[in-house]
């Protein structure tokens, strides 16, 4: 069937929390370095900047926000 | 105003990592 874009976001907020938790971590977002042409400090980064309220954890709503704003920016 | 180079940045990071998700996952169906 289609893919949604709800699918999407879904699909990468679970490669991102590996242990299946919910939210995703610092350490988690690190350790994509593996998977992702991107070190653990530019994952970092992209940590602080989708956790605009600095609670520490990404949950699939702020998550799914960034990725919004990256597509708005992308169709601008 | 440092608030709004930091804000270009994240930007920039951002869109590299998604651009990444996004080619990762292409053509996996």
């Amino acid at each position: 069937g289609p893919i949604t874009l709800l699918d999407k976001t879904k699909e990468f907020f679970q490669t991102c929390d590996v242990e299946g938790r919910g939210f995703i971590t610092r350490t988690d977002m690190r350790r994509l370095h593996r998977e992702l042409p991107l070190s653990a400090e530019e994952l970092e980064d992209v940590f602080d900047s989708l956790d605009a309220q600095r609670s520490g954890y990404l949950t699939l709503e702020a998550f799914s926000s960034g990725f919004s704003q990256f597509l708005h920016g992308r169709r601008l | 105003d440092p608030n709004i180079k930091a804000g270009a940045a994240n930007e920039g990071v951002l869109a590299n990592f998604f651009n990444s998700l996004l080619s990762k996952k292409t053509g996996t169906s």
